[in-house]
């Protein structure tokens, strides 16, 4: 465990916590794409199956948790307690452009070809690619809501911060997870665009609004 | 490939 690691986690705890906040307190879930929460939902269900296989410490097992909680109370909240509020008009990405190649690329690039491993590799390239009906119906919308943005932003830093515990993780213990590291290159690359627009604009106080 | 199983990470 490093610095980055634990920068890291607690930077995408924050990124949902502050997502659900938001939902919570001004009871709308508006602007947010329930399609990218289903995914994220999906990518923990399928990534922590080996809760029951697998004890690695107590925190990764309390953070598990806690994150697969935090998922699907989100869901939830977008599509049952606050609903009416949903914007589903603008969540209209096809998920099945996602699913399908990933669903393949897991079986075809994976460590092991068993169940629980093939899950685990669905899991991590799904979520390289799970912000994106979110990055797709900001772009059709125009704008997003400031607190959306600093949501995305937290998301966008762990992902980065990830890229530096691997760094690290490669010269001092020699470790190299291949397919979480190429995914989660993919997966900050993807965010690159967004942070220019979050320094440039919601840093100044202005809201993100495309032309 | 290396494997890196079990995995550590979130």
């Amino acid at each position: 465990m490093n610095v980055f690691r634990i920068l890291g986690d607690v930077s995408h705890l924050l990124a949902m916590i502050l997502l659900l906040l938001k939902i919570w307190r001004s009871k709308c879930c508006t602007g947010i794409s329930g399609k990218s929460q289903i995914l994220f939902a999906l990518v923990f269900t399928t990534r922590y199956l080996d809760l029951f296989t697998n004890f690695v410490s107590l925190y990764n097992t309390v953070m598990k948790v806690i994150f697969l909680l935090c998922a699907y109370l989100t869901v939830y909240m977008i599509y049952g307690k606050f609903r009416k509020t949903f914007d589903s008009e603008n969540d209209t990405f096809r998920l099945e452009f996602l699913l399908v190649p990933i669903t393949g690329l897991s079986f075809l690039e994976n460590y092991s070809f068993t169940p629980l491993e093939i899950l685990w590799t669905f899991s991590i390239y799904l979520e390289s690619v799970a912000i994106l009906p979110q990055l797709f119906m900001i772009s059709k919308t125009g704008e997003a809501e400031t607190i959306t943005t600093h949501y995305l932003f937290f998301l966008g830093l762990y992902r980065a911060l990830y890229l530096a515990n691997w760094i690290w993780r490669y010269h001092t213990e020699n470790f190299y997870d291949q397919i979480a590291v190429v995914s989660g290159v993919v997966q900050t690359i993807f965010y690159c665009d967004f942070f220019y627009l979050y320094v440039t604009k919601v840093l100044k106080g202005k809201k993100l609004s495309l032309p | 490939f290396d494997s890196a199983t079990p995995h550590d990470e979130l």
